[in-house]
């Protein structure tokens, strides 16, 4: 499903203010499976999921995404793989403020030529599921941060993508709000098979996904298949 | 030391989208406690904390800070006791991102009147204590979660403010570094009796306050008072 191998990246390569943020990295997520990716702050979980969804490109190595190297798709393709297969939730949310959470959840079906109606029918029931129906005119700076955060999980499944990349997508929430939201996933996963790469700091969490991939300093340290 | 007694905040009061965010809510802050606030999403912190630091005017009722009943100031007051006495570290941290992470932590002294030099080499030591030395230069988007909320966090406490606002101060830290940036705190908070106030969705950091104000639907259900 998603395959990196001895990928790196290096900001301002050859400079005074070089940095490498990550490094020899090989990593596997097969299709259908949940898994977290935990590490220290800095560690480089961020740059993994921004590779991975073509945010940024990778200095060295290769990126598969259902064995197709993303390094070999035109800007056009990459495009649409993302609007297609990749759904992308950001650690800071990434919202359009401009827009009412239920004009954010609606963009990428408009994107795909969903028509309005239908895509306003999809986006009110999983913002309803998360316990957002009172808050669906709303506009971002009228809500809290964990309601942003869940407006960013909608918007990142309306699509009923291959996979999803979540950065961080409990952070902002109680404990009872993010397990409601890791069952949610679990669910999707069950049932739609798709395939979840969640970046999270509560081993809490990662205890819910099928294995835990640690990162350490820019590189993967554990891969949780050493278990099986 | 922070007082809000019988205090409502109603937002488009009396239009078909008023929402009631806090109602009836009386609670205390001694000098020098240390003590957490925790509740579901949505269910009001971020509006106590904007309320307490004066980011948002109180529908009713009375907030003081010393003694001062808040409304009672001028806005150049109430400037005045933010600027000298109040840090506040925000959810989604606020840096400006034309500015470096340094120049984004001297700013407040710079404001209060310090010299160049001087604000740097207070900026720089506790950018150095956070584990931030090696990213002084750069800036906001060249940091990760983490890094940004640890610059959020130096910026709050490099006027020595007699109280800290923190609207999940540790929410994008990995488990080391929060303990690490909880331990500060405390440090902090013994030395130079400092008051702390910190919204937290962990019941591991609460744990580490004096006590817990829990806070459910826009009110106070425990104040932490009762054990003793
Ligand atoms: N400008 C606004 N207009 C309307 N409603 C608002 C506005 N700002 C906040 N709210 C509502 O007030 C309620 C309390 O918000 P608040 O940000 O204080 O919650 P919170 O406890 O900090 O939540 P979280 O843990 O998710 O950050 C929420 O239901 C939110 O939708
Ligand atoms: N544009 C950039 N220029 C220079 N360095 C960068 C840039 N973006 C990120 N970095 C650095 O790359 C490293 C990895 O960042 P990344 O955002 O992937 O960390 P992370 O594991 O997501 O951390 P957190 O848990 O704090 O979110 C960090 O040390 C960061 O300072
Ligand atoms: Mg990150
Ligand atoms: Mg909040």
């Amino acid at each position: 499903m998603l395959t990196l191998t001895n990928v790196h990246k290096i900001y301002n390569e050859g400079k005074s203010n070089e940095v490498v943020a990550v490094h020899d990295v090989n990593m596997v997520v097969y299709k259908g499976e949940m898994v977290a990716l935990m590490g220290p702050s800095g560690s480089g979980k961020s740059t993994i999921l921004n590779l991975i969804g073509g945010l940024t490109p990778a200095t060295k190595g290769t990126i598969k995404i259902d064995g197709v190297d993303t390094n070999g798709l035109s800007n056009e393709e990459m495009t649409n793989l993302r609007r297609d297969r990749i759904g992308y939730i950001f650690q800071h949310f990434n919202l359009l403020d401009f827009l009412t959470a239920e004009q954010n959840v609606v963009l990428p079906l408009l994107i795909q030529g969903i028509p309005n109606y239908e895509a306003k029918r999809k986006a009110d029931m999983l913002l309803r599921e998360l316990g957002l129906g009172s808050r669906i005119e709303h506009y971002p700076n009228e809500l809290s941060g964990g309601q942003e955060q869940r407006v960013a999980i909608a918007r990142s499944l309306i699509t009923t993508p291959a996979i999803i990349l979540g950065d961080e997508p409990t952070g902002d929430l109680d404990q009872a709000s993010a397990y409601e939201v890791m069952s949610m996933f679990r669910r999707i996963n069950r049932e739609q098979g798709q395939t979840l790469l969640l970046v999270t700091h509560s081993e809490e969490i990662g205890a819910l996904c099928d294995r835990i991939i640690r990162i350490d300093e820019g590189t993967i340290v554990e891969t949780g298949l050493e278990e099986n």
